[in-house]
């Protein structure tokens, strides 16, 4: 999945993600990228959301969403998206997933689990040509 | 504010950031940017795990899931399982500004968008072939059916369900190599 999060000067946020699945799902799976709350979350008075991983997991979580009601009471992007995979290790200690998130002021954050790494971009006026970053898990 | 404006994106994709980022300072608009931004990697394929010709169902098919979000409003356009449209995140832009639902799933999606006007091809690729090919050597592994018969683990289908199974005690997701070019 390509998760997306764009927002412009005027603090105007819009998320959105593309994904063509797993390797051999059952015919009919929908993972969690077109399910609002868990493939991405957009809201412009608090920032934006995507995550990436295994849909099944994650969509019973909608972990975006959660990332974006803990940014709403202050909490800063890194710690909403470790708060919002703890809470899915809780129940599935092997998740395999990642999460990115943008304050409505530009602040990023990223982290993950079950991957060695995970690579994001990063792109704006401080950011030019596109930064990739990475976090380890 | 220093920071804005600025586009993030998962995975070390940076074509589709430029792209996104090229729409947003020609545009203005950040609908046009996360959707300019997801099309590029549909149409690069981004790591094989996003547009045409990756992923591959049990039956060697390739279907595309997408979602948009606009943040002002908390309107939404979204499609699931989309057969035969490559620009998955065009048409989810769509059902975001062409109808009152969010969510539009399958044949019925694909349908809606050769109404908008999307060209319908098939999504699957000599590439896509040869992984669902070779899943079919290797006895349909990784596999997730679960309680059927015969075993998923060691078998293709069809299957059908256990008549009764042992409810796990604890969430266990096997191994299923979810990883940078195989995941959500």
């Amino acid at each position: 999945t390509v998760g997306m999060i764009s927002i412009d000067e005027n603090g105007h946020v819009a998320a959105g993600t593309s994904t063509n699945g797993l390797n051999h799902k059952v015919p009919g799976r929908v993972g969690d990228s077109p399910i609002p709350g868990a493939g991405c979350y957009a809201d412009n008075t608090v920032g934006g959301a995507v995550a990436t991983g295994d849909g099944d997991v994650m969509m019973r979580f909608l972990p975006s969403f959660q990332v974006i009601e803990s940014m709403r009471h202050g909490v800063s992007p890194t710690q909403a998206i470790e708060d919002a995979l703890n809470r899915i290790l809780k129940y599935y200690p092997t998740f395999n997933g990642a999460l990115v998130a943008v304050s409505k002021d530009g602040y990023v954050g990223a982290a993950c689990t079950g991957f060695s790494s995970f690579h994001y971009c990063v792109r704006s006026h401080s950011h030019q040509p596109t930064a990739v970053f990475s976090v380890k898990c | 504010l220093l920071f804005l404006p600025i586009v993030v994106n998962t995975w070390p994709w940076p074509q589709a950031t430029e792209a996104a980022w090229d729409k947003l300072i020609s545009s203005s608009s950040v609908l046009d940017a996360v959707e300019t931004g997801c099309t590029q990697c549909e149409i690069d394929q981004c790591g094989g795990s996003v547009g045409f010709g990756g992923s591959p169902d049990e039956n060697g098919e390739t279907t595309l899931d997408a979602m948009i979000m606009d943040g002002g409003n908390m309107n939404i356009g979204a499609v699931g399982c989309v057969r035969g449209i490559k620009n998955a995140i065009g048409v989810a832009r769509r059902v975001l500004e062409n109808t009152e639902h969010t969510l539009l799933v399958g044949n019925l999606a694909k349908d809606f968008a050769v109404e908008m006007g999307f060209k319908e091809e098939s999504l699957s690729t000599n590439h896509s072939q040869q992984m669902y090919n070779d899943w079919r050597k290797s006895n349909c592994q990784p596999n997730y059916r679960s309680n059927v018969t015969p075993n998923p683990k060691t078998s293709c289908g069809p299957y059908k369900p256990m008549r009764s199974h042992v409810q796990a005690e604890q969430n266990s997701r096997a191994n299923l190599n979810i990883n940078q070019s195989n995941h959500d």
